[in-house]
């Protein structure tokens, strides 16, 4: 049997033009979460709740996209979702539409642990979260304005981002409405399903 | 999108994703990250964590396919990886991290970059975007 391991993601979209500094930063958060697992793996923690530890600090700051600092929908508002998974015995959780649970991911592991589903969403989710307990907070709580500014760009585009990259040729968006735009490519890529 | 995958000193694997979702996404939408199978999976063979276009993992069910070719066609953790993301993503663009029971981490993405890090046991480090 190998030894412990533990990897961290903070998102696949990554604008090329990414500023140094902002570079750096990730880089240090990144670190700052690995050094988080890695102490608790070095306690004996079990996985389960070393993964849930280590993505509680990630949505708490807003660098990358879940938790604080989340993507905004169309109507400038923020709605969270999380899951987790615990290899043994492959018991699972998960949440959807999530407006006020400030740590998605504890409620997907309370779902997992405290009810007879894997998987609840928007208002039956939020009454769970208060049955449990769990932190709440409003939903101005997670909207940054950094976001707020990459919604009316992606809006003038008429696209849906993946990614904090603004596409050039969508910036400047041509006198007729470009068909609407899913990451840089028309939506009908999408249509299939 | 964020999420981590370990795999404990008892060999037991986990995995863990969290979203906002898309830059001006429809109200009522949702994407592979709650989807278990798709955005998040962990058996006893691996642990699975996803990001990128999430109609796109879907559509591949990529989280789980890691495991499937691990367990049916036999390949090693990377490798699984790396087949997975070129031949099941179609035109989408994402990219995952996994760790396997026997203590290897792996990452795998189509994209410009992926924001990640990893650490083993005995004393690998690796923070990395592009």
């Amino acid at each position: 049997m190998g030894g412990w391991a533990i990897a961290v993601h903070g998102g696949a979209g990554v604008d090329p033009d990414l500023p140094l500094h902002r570079q750096d930063d990730a880089k240090k958060f990144l670190t700052r979460c690995l050094d988080l697992g890695i102490h608790a793996l070095r306690s004996n923690h079990s996985a389960i709740d070393v993964v849930e530890l280590v993505v509680r600090e990630l949505e708490n700051d807003p660098l990358f996209n879940s938790g604080r600092g989340s993507a905004l929908t169309e109507d400038g508002t923020v709605e969270m979702e999380a899951s987790i998974m615990d290899g043994p015995k492959r018991r699972c959780g998960a949440v959807s539409g999530l407006v006020t649970v400030k740590n998605p991911i504890s409620l997907a592991r309370l779902v997992m642990d405290k009810s007879p589903h894997s998987y609840l969403a928007f208002s039956g989710a939020e009454k769970f979260a208060r049955q449990q307990g769990v932190e709440l907070v409003s939903n101005d709580y997670f909207i940054t304005e950094g976001n707020v500014e990459l919604l009316q760009l992606a809006k003038e585009a008429n696209g849906i981002w993946l990614d904090r990259r603004v596409p050039i040729e969508t910036c400047c968006a041509s006198v007729e409405t470009p068909p609407l735009q899913m990451n840089g490519v028309p939506i009908s890529v999408y249509t299939p399903e | 999108t964020v999420g981590c995958v370990v795999v404990d000193s008892e060999g037991r694997c986990a995995a863990a994703t969290s979203t906002g979702g898309l830059i001006n996404k429809k109200v009522g939408r949702i994407g592979d990250s709650p989807l278990i199978g798709l955005g998040t999976y962990a058996c006893d063979v691996c642990g699975v964590s996803c990001t990128g276009e999430g109609e796109a993992i879907i559509r591949g069910t990529l989280a789980r396919e890691v495991a499937a070719v691990m367990e049916y066609k036999g390949l090693g953790l990377q490798e699984a990886v790396n087949y997975v993301i070129e031949e099941r993503l179609d035109e989408g663009q994402a990219g995952l991290i996994a760790v396997s029971s026997k203590g290897e981490v792996a990452c795998g993405f189509n994209t410009t970059g992926m924001f990640r890090g990893f650490a083993t046991e005995d004393g690998f480090m690796e923070v990395g975007i592009w």
